[in-house]
This record gives C-alpha cells, structure tokens and sequence, in this order.
C-alpha cells in the first residue's frame, strides 16, 4: 500500500512534490550541518524518585527542598566545618540527582577520590610512597559504614595502609 | 575503501542489542545510563 | 486566512495557564485533565479547522519562545509537547474517535508548520526546536501507558507519517535531525518490532527517503563534510539494523539497491551481508564446501519489495514473461531490449548514468527468478544448475552481457552480484549465472569486468555478503575457470598482488 519505490530520477527532479534541486539540498545541509542536534535537545530534567523513601508523615514536606538544588548550598557545606557526612549522605542516598553531583563534586574538592571498585571514597592520608602513570600506593582514609553493636553503628572514616589506588578504576 | 566500521562506536560483536544503548548517528558513545553507585551492601 | 480576532489572545492566555499547571510541583493529572476539559468545552478540541488553528498557535508561541534566546529554551516546547500529550491521554473517547484521533491532526499541523517555516526562513532555519518537540513526543507516546491500549502502533505510524512528510528531500534542512529522530531507540525498535512486523513497511520507506535524498551527493564520490556526516551517520544507523533487525535488511534489500548509488559498495554491502539470526553461515574458505549440500540453498528468500514494480511502470512486464514463456527465437524482443534499458537523454543528468538502474535490477531479478519457479515446476533438484543451461533467462543474461556496452554490461552485473547474499536459492542461482558467463564469454574484456564488480565489492573494508565470498573463492579456484591464466590478473605489478593478497585473505 505504500506504492513502489520511484526510481532514482523521480526523487531529484525539481519540484516533483515539493522537491528542490540539488544545489538546494546541499545549501540547506551545510546550513543545518552548523544547527545539529546537541545532546542536551534529547535530555530532559531528570524528576527524581527516591530508592527507599523514607515514610513521614504528611505534615512533612513531601517534595524536595529547591536549595537542595542550588550550587552555593553545597559549596558552603563544603566549606564549612559540618564535616563530610551531609556530602556522603546526599551521594548515597540521593543518588542520580543533581544534588549527588553537587556533593561528590564537593568531595573531589577536599580530594576524596570516587574507587568504582571497592564503591568507596579514598583520601589520602599522607603523600603516596609509589606514584607512577597507573596507580599510586600508599596510606589512605577511606569512607566506610562499621557496625560496632546494635546500638553502636554509623558512618566512620578508617585507615589502610599499604593501598594501591590504580587510576583505572578513578570515577 | 569504505570505513573500518568498528571504529564507529557500536560494538558489534556485542550479544546484546545495540539499539537500546543508541544515543544517536552522530556519536561514537553509547547511551551513558545513570551511573549505578551501589552503596556497598554494609551501609544500609 | 487569519485567525479570528482575539483567538489569538485567547490561546496565548490559555497557554499561560497550561504553563502555571505544568509548574505545579508533583504530579497533577487532575489539573491537567480539567484544563483538556476546559480545552474542549471550548471547542478546540473537535478536530476541526479551529483545532488546526490552536495548534498552530501554540506552535508559534513555542518555536519563536524557543529562538528568542542566543541558548535556545526549550520550555515552552516541553509544555506544548506535554499539552498535546495531556490532551491524547485525558481527552474523553466518545464511542466514535479512539483516543488518538486528534494525534494525525496534530502531526499535520507540525509538518505543515515545518515546511512552511524551512521554505520561508531556507538556510536560517533552525530544525533544533522541532527536534525537540518530536523528541518528547517520542519519549511520552511511544512509551505510551496502558490507557493507550495497544494504541502505540497508531502512534507510531502517525510519527512516521509525519517524518516521511517531512523527509530531507522535502526539508533538507531537517536531515540532521530527521535521521536522529527515524532512528530514536524509542522509535525504530518499537516500529520494527511492534505487531509482527506491521511498521516494516513505514521503516524501509523512511530509509529509502534518505538513501534518496543521499543518492545524487554519494554518486560523486568526493564528500563534503556535511554529506560526509550524514553518511556516517546512516551507516551507525545500518549497522544497528544489521545486529538487531538483519532480516528487516534481508527482506528489503532490493529496494535498497534501486537508491544506493553503484559507487557507495560498503553502504551497500552492510545490506547485502545481513542474514537470518536463526542462520549459521559455513565459513567459505572451508575446503571442498560443497555449497549445493547446504540445507538453506533450495530456499527462496523472502523479498518485501515488489521486484517487477519498475517492468510493469516501463511496461515491457509483458514481453519478459511472453519470451520466458515461449523462447520465440528471433524474436526483436531480445534486439530490442538494450535500447529499453536507456533513459531519455533529458533525464540522463539528474540519474547520472545512461541507463535506467532500477530497471535492470528488476529485470535481472525477475527473470532470474521466473527460471527458478519454471525450473521447480520440473521438481529438478534446484541444486543441480546444468538444467538451467538451457533457458530463456540465460539468453536474455547472455544477450545483455554481448550487447550493452561497459556502462550498460557493468550495472548488469552489479544487478547479479547484489543477489550474492546469504545462502539461499538466488545466492545459488546468481552465483551460477556469474561463473556461466565468465566462462562462456570468449571476450577477455568481459571477464575481466565480472572480475572486477567482485573484486571493488572485496577490497573494501567489511563487512562482505557470504555469496559474493564462496563466488570470487570458487571463480580463482575452479581450474574450469582457469582464472590464473587471464592476462588481466597479470597486467600491472600491483594488480597480481592486490590479486595475490585478496586470494589469501580469502583462502
């Protein structure tokens, strides 16, 4: 029902159902070749659905705060003396947000380095004793979640020593 | 001669489809799908 | 003729109070579907010359919002999108229309708005904005939810409607964004796979639209840097379909030949190397493959295109099937036929070639098949081809190898290699036809054409159709050929080597 393929010739005659000529065609592609479609025409605003929303109750605000969003909130959270913890926890709790972005780029900032390995943040601790093109060998901190009792739990930062960071594996 | 295809970016020896990763004609990368950090199962 | 006064006011003001809905924080269908409702109570929504009118004016407001910034903003365009799309899913079905009967009218008026816009704004024309609107369309509509029941293949046919409509040989100045739209991992997989293969039809022709638009620009083989482009991206595009959809390529691989320019050999051989999935191709250097045994070889293919279309619109359809039928010797059909095969000398510009390829490719074909079918029809095992020494197919393909000159003889033989594919009955045959003649014809010159329409579809870069391999590998192996012996494998140094290594690479 779709008819039969014209051939070659009926396509590239001129105004035969609204065609132009070929001098056209290829004016109107170099014009279009400098207006191409950029990724972010195909990208749309991520709405983000938390993993394990936590239930509250409906007095509580059921949507996100907008300064969660804003870059000087991080920056300042960054800066300031709270500590990593906010940071960690926007990274792994608020995953896929732009606020996760925000905090690991914070993170970076006081050079914690993403392990996509071992699924950890790394610090150094001193200066590396091995530093070649591959990896670096050294002490480091790294960020971890230890259960001391049931009561006892959170997250904590711990010591490794003689640890090799190759670069293949840098987030 | 025509072009090495393989430097196109898809991987066509791949057993998966590759048109669910096909981001666009114009690029030589897949679609980058949200990056997954798995929190490390202790953490929960 | 202008919109009635103040409509435009009205629509600008019941834009305004679709966008404060939509920034509404969370979800909120009721809003949406009660701003449908309002739509339609007030008469826009009937499908109507009214509805043309609203549509368009929103469209205005979105593409001209959009440009209104050096960094295009596509806010406007995401809430036009979305108002289309509220309206599809809140819009009450009566008994009559289905849910998408306003979809097509929608589609129209875009396509329209488009082409008006490219022919009035021609190399200032921004196809970003309407990339963008066909882009949340093709992420909310083809990824429809259940309240579309099994509505996504109308959705889907509308859009490629609506891109067939406004294909690069109408707006050129969309093929950029056209060819990422066609090929939209939300849009080709589901046409191509949603009900049973329905949606292959509207596929190949959106194909062979760009094959078309490409074809004069591909002949001449030096690229600029934007056909260039386009053509990269067709071939990322090809080679998706030849992973995951092969048999779509199978299927239509004629009408793909008819739009390919004979030089684009790698574009062409992509198409002419696709197979079944469920098939395993016996490695052609295999020694002593005895390509006759091979189970699949008795098999037709399936061909979607329609292989006589181009006879019948020259109307010689006839005169083929009275010679195949009766083999009336002296007949002028055969005398005649080279001059059939010609264009008229004002359309030998615009094809850039004298003669009228997707004509010798139907008439190749198509006789090649009728001495298949005459042949079943004696249950002759198709595999032995000494019955088909003697037959009226064989004195069209020798009278055409004799009597068309280099151009003519050149896409003739093109016509029978592009049949060398997979194993399968016509690989069988034409494999046979090529080797017939080879070794038939007492003329050097021919031979070394045939050599050479196998050889430029060798040397390039791959991928290389399997029946073109066991063909070139039997042609340089069988001493029946003696193919050594022809002073043409030896005419200059680098021939008998490029000769030496294509032989080697092919065992």
């Amino acid at each position: 029902d779709l008819g039969i393929i014209g051939d070659n010739i009926s396509a590239s005659t001129p105004n035969s159902g609204g065609m132009h000529d070929q001098s056209y065609n290829l004016q109107m592609l170099e014009a279009a070749y400098y207006r191409l479609p950029q990724p972010k025409d195909s990208e749309r605003a991520k709405t983000y659905t938390p993993r394990h929303p936590a239930a509250t109750p409906p007095s509580y605000p059921q949507v996100q705060a907008p300064i969660v969003n804003n870059p000087a909130f991080w920056e300042r959270l960054g800066a300031d003396t709270y500590g990593t913890d906010t940071l960690f926890f926007s990274f792994y709790y608020q995953q896929n947000t732009y606020q996760q972005y925000l905090a690991a780029r914070e993170l970076k900032k006081q050079s914690w380095r993403y392990h996509r390995k071992y699924n950890t943040w790394f610090q150094r601790h001193e200066e590396p004793k091995v530093a070649t093109d591959d990896f670096e060998q050294g002490t480091y901190v790294y960020f971890d979640f230890h259960i001391a009792s049931d009561e006892q739990h959170g997250w904590c930062q711990r010591i490794k020593t003689e640890f090799t960071f190759e670069y293949s594996y840098l987030e | 001669l025509g072009l090495d295809l393989t430097t196109l970016g898809l991987n066509l020896n791949s057993s998966e489809t590759l048109h669910k990763k096909f981001s666009s004609p114009w690029s030589d990368e897949p679609v980058r799908g949200e990056p997954e950090f798995n929190v490390p199962g202790c953490y929960y | 003729d202008f919109d009635p006064a103040g409509f435009s006011e009205q629509v600008s003001a019941l834009f305004t109070e679709w966008y404060q809905i939509c920034e509404l924080p969370g979800a909120n269908d009721a809003a949406c579907a009660r701003h449908v409702s309002l739509l339609q109570q007030r008469g826009l929504l009937k499908g109507d010359e009214m509805t043309d009118r609203f549509f368009r004016r929103i469209m205005e407001l979105s593409v001209s919002h959009c440009l209104s910034s050096e960094t295009l903003s596509f806010l406007a365009i995401d809430i036009y999108a979305k108002l289309v799309f509220s309206v599809l899913k809140f819009f009450p079905a009566d008994q009559g229309s289905s849910k998408l009967s306003l979809l097509p009218k929608v589609l129209a008026v875009t396509v329209k708005f488009i082409l008006k816009d490219a022919e009035e704004r021609k190399a200032s024309f921004n196809p970003r904005p309407y990339f963008r609107l066909f882009v949340n369309w093709l992420l909310d509509l083809c990824s429809l939810d259940p309240v579309f029941d099994g509505a996504n293949f109308q959705v889907l046919t509308g859009l490629a409607n609506a891109f067939h409509a406004i294909q690069p040989l109408k707006v050129p100045g969309f093929s950029f964004a056209w060819l990422e739209l066609v090929s939209h991992r939300s849009f080709m997989p589901k046409l191509l796979t949603a009900n049973a293969q329905k949606g292959w039809p509207y596929f190949q022709r959106l194909l062979v639209d760009l094959f078309q638009f490409m074809e004069p620009f591909l002949r001449k083989v030096q690229l600029g840097e934007p056909v260039h482009f386009l053509y990269k991206g067709t071939l990322r595009v090809l080679l998706v379909l030849l992973h995951d959809f092969p048999e779509f390529l199978c299927d239509y691989h004629f009408s793909f030949c008819d739009v390919i320019p004979p030089s684009c050999i790698q574009m062409r051989n992509i198409i002419l190397s696709a197979f079944p999935r469920n098939m395993r191709l016996p490695d052609p250097s295999t020694p002593n493959l005895k390509i006759d045994l091979l189970p699949e070889i008795t098999q037709s293919p399936r061909i979607l295109s329609e292989v006589d279309a181009a006879l019948k619109a020259k109307q010689i359809k006839n005169e083929v099937d009275e010679y195949l039928k009766t083999r009336q010797q002296g007949s002028a059909f055969l005398t005649e036929l080279k001059q059939k095969l010609l264009l008229s000398p004002n359309d030998v510009e615009r094809a850039g070639t004298r003669y009228n390829v997707p004509l010798i490719n139907s008439l190749v074909l198509y006789v090649g098949m009728q001495a298949q079918q005459l042949q079943a029809g004696h249950a002759q095992s198709m595999a032995n081809m000494s019955a088909f020494l003697v037959s009226a197919a064989l004195d069209i393909f020798q009278t055409l190898i004799m009597d068309l000159d280099t151009e003519g003889r050149y896409l003739f033989l093109n016509a029978v290699a592009n049949q060398l594919r997979y194993p399968n009955n016509h690989t069988h045959y034409f494999s046979f036809i090529l080797l017939y003649l080879f070794h038939e014809s007492n003329q050097e010159t021919i031979q070394e054409q045939i050599t050479r329409v196998l050889l430029e579809r060798l040397i390039v870069n791959r991928p290389h159709p399997w029946g073109l391999l066991i063909t070139f590998i039997e042609l340089i192996k069988n001493p029946r050929y003696s193919f050594w012996s022809r002073s043409f494998t030896r005419c200059a140094s680098e021939i008998e080597k490029l000769f030496e290594s294509v032989s080697r690479s092919f065992g």
